[in-house]
């Protein structure tokens, strides 16, 4: 781990004598090279390597019996505070029905993320709805039929074949069914798909969500920054889920989108199930992300 | 990226960041970078716009395994010919396999047979099926909730006594952390050969294009429960340039077959080693 390199660099460096102000600046190599391993962005490990070498510097890291240790703490510490501080539950605001937008690449976990966060919400004592609007992937709208009809909330099939009227049918169907929360499925697309780009905003700007959430693959690598700052640019995304939690990849990409938008996680998907997600923890993705 | 100046620390650090944003990985990186230290020492590379030419010459001689060597599928009447797609969640396979389909059925005239063995994710078999019925050939399906296993041996029962070239047998994604889906993969694979030893299995792992160091810890383990014997990279359409797979490749020798460009049937593109490492300077 990052913790017991930087460890037994610094005793090699303490048995020579004090630790110096350069010492610490060359450990901030491990640090970023731990980083980027993680699949932190390249200009955002850069950035927070700075300000850790920064903090570590003005501390006491020098006269500390553990200054590897110490630095990790610090590292920890400004990762866990760019990821968020403290997972927070957060709610909505205004008025029912709440509408949740879903968007993001192809197979990041939108759909099974819909769901989840319908399961999560009538859990709550919502009334949620789900709308397919993703009339281009095959099967796409069974798919969530299937997944609705596990958990046993509404899904919304349109008669048309346009995700914008889709939507537009599916607020004014909620009406009558007296759902409170819509989540909206959108098909996976590109950021440099400019058409289908242009459908997102058209449903964004018909239906104003209350939340647009960027889907993310946790196994994301250095793309991740491309893809979240087109989709912010152009939505205004107002939170990130992070799918695929339950495997191994150490979660960079996570740390990168939110550097790069500053909007923050509000859930993770942890595993194929309905009911496997959760509220982010910050501080649990930093201890990932370090290794 | 332009190179009007002479090397120096700088443009090799241009360099380093280009390749990192592309997913080759801290450790490849540093070995290329420390290849065009060494030819500038050696006085080999001293204009920088000869850089880049250097760059390229080194990417292709370090991992010439990349380039499938031997064809494809097997030529020598071999037949069935089976190729076991498999990867983690929403890496692509499923639409792969409608591209793999198309191609071996309308550029390389083959008589071509899927099997449906995701029997887990809801609508898979639903997917496939629309797939099957786009590219026009047959598919073999169980009931949701059986066994993979039981469709692949079905799957390979039905491509033997039908004269199929070729049968494409579809997994449920898995993440290569699960030990007991890892289990049922090496089962699927046992299964195929238990009854007919002597069978061509070219297992296939699609990889997302846009993942990043986590590629290499999934074909290790996909390696170890079905000896990979190609990559597919997907969504290589996008902004990501899919350099993860130099470092599968040095590590375990495996060539990437093809890469998809596309959602469609015809988004399949056979792997040219040349042209994959153009595109990372485009
Ligand atoms: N292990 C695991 N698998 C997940 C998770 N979330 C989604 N998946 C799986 O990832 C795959 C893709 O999920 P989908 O919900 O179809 O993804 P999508 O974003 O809707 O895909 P498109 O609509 O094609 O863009 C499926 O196999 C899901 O079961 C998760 O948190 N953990
Ligand atoms: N742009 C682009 N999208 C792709 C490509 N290959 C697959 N996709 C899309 O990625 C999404 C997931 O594809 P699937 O074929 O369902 O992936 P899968 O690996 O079978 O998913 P699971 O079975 O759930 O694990 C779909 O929306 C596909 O259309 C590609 O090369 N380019
Ligand atoms: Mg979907
Ligand atoms: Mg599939």
């Amino acid at each position: 781990t990052l913790s017991d390199r930087l460890e037994s660099i610094f005793k090699t460096l303490r048995g020579q004598g004090k630790i110096t102000e350069q010492n610490i600046k060359d450990s901030m190599r491990d640090i970023r090279r731990a980083l980027l391993e993680a699949d932190v962005n390249y200009k955002v490990a850069k950035d927070f390597v700075q300000k850790v070498m920064d903090r570590a510097l003005g501390t006491e890291v020098q006269n500390s019996i553990t200054p590897g240790q110490l630095i990790v703490k610090i590292v920890h510490n400004e990762l866990t505070a760019l990821l968020g501080g403290t997972s927070s539950e957060f709610s909505f605001i205004g008025p029912a029905p709440h509408k949740i937008m879903m968007v993001g690449l192809q197979g990041s976990g939108k759909t099974t993320m819909s769901a989840k966060l319908a399961l999560y919400y009538r859990k709550k004592g919502k009334r949620p709805m789900l709308v397919a609007a993703d009339v281009y992937r095959p099967a796409a709208i069974k798919q969530l039929e299937i997944l609705g009809k596990s958990i046993q909330v509404p899904v919304f099939i349109g008669d048309q074949k346009n995700p914008v009227a889709i939507c537009r049918e599916a607020t004014g169907q909620s009406e009558k069914e007296a759902c409170d929360l819509i989540i909206f499925d959108t098909a996976g697309r590109l950021h440099v798909d400019a058409e289908m780009m242009r459908e997102l905003e058209k449903i964004a700007a018909a239906e104003k969500p209350n939340e647009i959430f960027f889907t993310a693959d946790a196994m994301t690598g250095q793309d991740a920054v491309n893809s979240a700052i087109a989709f912010n640019d152009r939505l205004n995304f107002t939170g990130v889920v992070l799918t695929k939690l339950d495997g191994d990849s150490r979660g960079g990409a996570a740390l990168s989108i939110l550097a790069v938008t500053g909007k923050p996680v509000r859930f993770a998907g942890i595993g194929e199930k309905i009911d496997q997600i959760e509220l982010f923890h910050p501080d649990r993705l930093a201890s990932r992300i370090l290794g | 990226i332009t190179f009007r100046k002479r090397i120096d620390d700088n443009l090799l650090d241009k360099i380093e960041e280009a390749l990192i944003t592309s997913d080759v990985g801290v450790e490849i990186a540093v070995q290329l970078i420390e290849r065009l230290k060494a030819l500038v020492a050696e006085n080999r590379l001293v204009e920088s716009d000869a850089i880049l030419e250097a760059l390229k010459n080194e990417m292709a001689a370090l991992f010439p395994a990349l380039q499938e060597k031997e064809g494809f599928l097997p030529e020598n009447g071999r037949v069935p010919g089976v190729l076991l797609v498999v990867g983690v969640n929403g890496s692509g396979k499923t639409t792969t396999i409608g591209k793999l389909a198309r191609y071996f059925i309308r550029e390389r005239g083959k008589k071509v047979l899927l099997a449906a063995c995701d029997t887990f994710r809801a609508a898979a078999i639903e997917q496939l099926t629309v797939w099957a019925e786009r590219t026009g050939c047959e598919l073999i399906k169980g009931v949701p909730g059986g066994d993979p296993a039981a469709v692949a041996f079905d799957a390979l029962v039905a491509a033997i006594n039908r004269g199929h070239d070729l049968l494409i047998i579809d997994t449920a994604g898995r993440l290569h952390t699960k030990v007991n889906l890892m289990e049922e993969l090496r089962k699927i694979r046992q299964v195929l050969l238990k009854k007919r030893p002597d069978l061509f299995v070219h297992t296939l792992l699609v990889l997302d294009g846009t993942t990043g160091q986590n590629a290499l810890m999934q074909a290790r383990e996909f390696n170890g429960v079905s000896d990979v014997s190609g990559l597919v990279v997907t969504k290589l359409d996008g902004t990501a340039k899919g350099g993860i797979v130099f470092s599968i490749c040095k590590d375990l020798s495996i060539p990437v077959d093809f890469i998809g460009t596309g959602e469609g049937p015809d988004d399949l593109v056979p792997f040219s080693l040349p042209a994959f490492i153009e595109s990372f300077f485009k």
